[in-house]
C-alpha cells in the first residue's frame, strides 16, 4: 500500500486546509519549532484512530481543533483525510484508492468515513490493525519511541517483539 | 505464541547484528533474552559495541551513541516486519553529523519496501529525501505548507 | 522557610517574565502557584504563550517550545540567583536556528556573572564561545583535548 | 570564584592526562557522538563530590575507571583535579587557589584533597555546599534536567525554588 496524499483541515495549528502530496521514496519534512511538523504526524495518527488524547498531548479531545491564534478565531470542527494506493489490497477494502476520513466537532460530535461511507471508529481502527498499522506497529517512530528502548528495564522491550510477531 | 515471539526474536537479532557495524561504521552487537527458559516473561538485553571501545554497561554509552543503538534495533525490527509506511519525527535530534549521514544513506536503503516521511531539523538527513516538504506560520499561529525545491535544501 | 520560598518564588516568577519575551523574540509567560494558600505543598504552574499563538494548554507546545521554556525558566533561576560557573550539556538540541541563535546571544549577556562551559553540536553556540575546545578520540576510544582556533569555527 | 583548570587521568575514557584551561567568558566544547564531552562533565561532578554512581550512568563506582580499549589496556586508577581562583574567598578556604581532588583505585580506596591536603568526602561535599554550588544547584544542565521541567508534575517543580531560597 502506498500513501499518496494527507489533507489536513482545522485539526491543531492547520487552520487552513492544507494538502500534502507524498511521492515515492523519501519524504521530508522541515521547518522551525512550532511550525506544525509534529501537529502533522499526530494528524495522521488521529485519523488512523489515535483515541489516547494525552498521546496527542492534549486534555480533551477538542484541543485537537484549531484554538485560534492573534489573528483568527477559533474553528468548530477538525477535520483529516488519508488517501492510499490501494490496488495491492493490502486493506481490506474492495477498491484501488482507499480514503479514509475523521471529523471532530466542538460539541464533541465525531465522523469516521471510509471513501465516503459513514462507518464507526472500530471500523477504521480494524482497517489498519488487520494490515498491521495498529497502533502497535512502527509507522511512526518519534524521539520518545527511541529513548523508551533505553529508558526500559529488559522486560519492557518485549512489546517490541510480541506485537509484530 | 511463544514459538513465533522466539522466531521473531532470532530474526531481529540476527538483523541487528548486521546493522549495527553499518549504522556505527564498525563495532558489534546483539541481542539477547535475559531468561531463555521462561520466553513467556524474559526480557531483552541489548548489548552494544561501538567501533574500536570495549565492551561495556550499555548505560555508559554516549547519548548519541545510545540513540544510534535504538534506531539500528528499531530498522532491525522494520527489517523483519516491513511496514508500508513510516513517519519518523526527528529521532537523529542527538546524532552528529557523521552519523546522521550514515543514518539517511541508511533510509535510502530501506525506501523500496517502506515509504519514509522524515521529519527532520539535520542537513544530512535532508540532502538524501526525493520530495522536501517545508511547514511554516507566516500567519501566526496557522501552519502552512510548502513544497520546496529539492536545490533549495543546499542552502538551508 | 515559607518567607523564603515566597520571596524566591515572586523573584523568579519577574525574571522569567522577563526573559520569556527575549528568549522567544515576544510572546508572554507566568509563573504561578497551584495552591498560594498553601504555600509548603504549592506547586508552581507554567503559563506560557509564543509570539502570536494563543495561550494554550503547555502539554500543547511543540519539542522545542518547551526547551526553549525550561531553558527561559533556567535562565531565571541564574538571574536571581548567579552561580559562578554552569555547565551546559547540549541542552539546546531540540532548537531550531533562529532559537540557537537567541540563545546564545542570552549567554553572552549573563557571561559577566557566570563562567559558562557549553558542550553543543550547533554552529550556532559555537559562534558565541571566546575559547573552544575540540574532544576526539584519534586513538579508538580515548579521548583527546585540542585547543581549536576560533576562525575554525567557520568551517564546521 | 573563577574556574581556572580541569584535569583528567583515568576517569572514563581519558585513559591519558588531560587539562583544560578555561578563560573568561564562554567556552565552548565540540565533538563526535561519544567523543568524551559528557563524561568531561561527570569529571566535575565527580570531583566535587557526586556519590550517585546511576547518574554517573555506571553500576558500580569502579565503572568510571577507564577500562581499556582496543589498543590499550585498562587502568587502575582514575583521578580528577579541579583548580580555582579563589582570591574572593566565595570557598571557604584561605588560600587564593584552591585545587581539589579526587581519586578512585579498582580495590575500592579513595583519596579525596584538598591543596594537597588528604581529607574526606564530606569536607569536599561541604566546601561547595558552603558556596552555594552543591548537588542542587544549577552548576551542570543538561538535556535531563530541560526536559524533568516539563515532565513533572507542578509539585516537582518546587525543588527549583526551594533549594537556592
Ligand atoms: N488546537 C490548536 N490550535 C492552534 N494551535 C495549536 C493547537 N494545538 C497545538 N497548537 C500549536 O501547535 C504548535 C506545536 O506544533 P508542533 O508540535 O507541530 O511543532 P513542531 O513543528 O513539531 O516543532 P518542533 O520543531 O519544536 O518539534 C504549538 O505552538 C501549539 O501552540
Ligand atoms: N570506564 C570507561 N572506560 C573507557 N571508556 C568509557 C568508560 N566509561 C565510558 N566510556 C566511554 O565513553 C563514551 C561516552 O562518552 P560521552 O558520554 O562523554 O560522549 P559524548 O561526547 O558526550 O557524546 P554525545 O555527543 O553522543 O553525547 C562511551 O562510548 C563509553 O563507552
Ligand atoms: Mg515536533
Ligand atoms: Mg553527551
Amino acid at each position: 500500500m502506498v500513501l499518496k496524499s494527507l489533507q489536513i483541515n482545522g485539526f491543531k495549528s492547520f487552520a487552513d486546509k492544507t494538502t500534502i502530496d507524498f511521492g515515492t521514496g523519501i519524504t521530508g519534512v522541515i521547518g522551525p519549532n512550532g511550525s506544525g511538523k509534529s501537529n502533522l504526524t499526530e494528524a495522521v495518527r488521529w485519523v488512523m484512530g489515535e483515541q489516547s488524547v494525552k498521546s496527542l498531548r492534549g486534555e480533551r479531545m477538542q484541543d485537537i481543533i484549531f484554538a485560534g491564534s492573534d489573528t483568527r478565531p477559533p474553528l468548530s470542527r477538525a477535520e483529516v483525510t488519508l488517501t492510499f494506493d490501494n490496488k495491492k489490497r493490502d486493506l481490506n477494502w474492495d477498491h484501488d484508492e482507499v480514503t479514509v476520513q475523521r471529523r471532530l466537532f466542538r460539541d464533541g460530535e465525531s465522523e469516521f468515513l471510509i471513501n465516503g461511507r459513514k462507518l464507526r471508529l472500530k471500523d477504521v481502527a480494524n482497517l489498519f490493525l488487520d494490515a498491521g498499522l495498529g497502533r502497535h506497529s512502527l509507522t511512526i517512530i518519534s524521539q520518545g519511541n527511541v529513548e523508551a528502548i533505553f529508558g526500559n528495564k529488559p522486560e519492557a522491550r518485549r512489546f517490541l517483539i510480541e506485537e509484530p510477531a | 505464541v511463544i514459538q513465533r515471539f522466539k522466531a521473531m526474536f532470532d530474526q531481529v537479532a540476527v538483523a541487528f547484528g548486521d546493522v549495527f557495524p553499518q549504522m556505527f561504521g564498525g563495532g558489534h552487537a546483539k541481542l539477547a533474552l535475559t531468561d531463555p527458559a521462561d520466553l513467556l516473561n524474559t526480557g531483552i538485553e541489548i548489548i552494544a559495541q561501538p567501533p574500536g571501545k570495549r565492551l561495556q554497561r550499555l548505560s555508559l554509552l554516549s547519548g548519541g551513541e545510545k540513540a544510534l543503538t535504538a534506531i539500528t534495533l528499531l530498522f532491525a525490527l522494520l527489517k523483519v516486519k516491513p511496514v508500508p509506511f513510516c513517519i519518523l519525527d526527528e529521532v537523529e535530534a542527538s546524532l552528529d553529523d557523521a552519523n546522521v549521514e550514515r543514518f539517511a544513506t541508511f533510509l535510502n536503503q530501506y525506501d523500496a519496501q517502506t515509504q519514509f516521511i522524515v521529519i527532520t531539523h539535520r542537513k544530512g538527513t535532508m540532502m538524501q529525501v526525493n520530495q522536501l516538504y517545508g511547514i511554516s506560520m507566516q500567519e501566526s499561529g496557522v501552519s502552512t505548507v510548502l513544497a520546496l525545491d529539492l536545490k533549495a535544501k543546499e542552502v538551508s
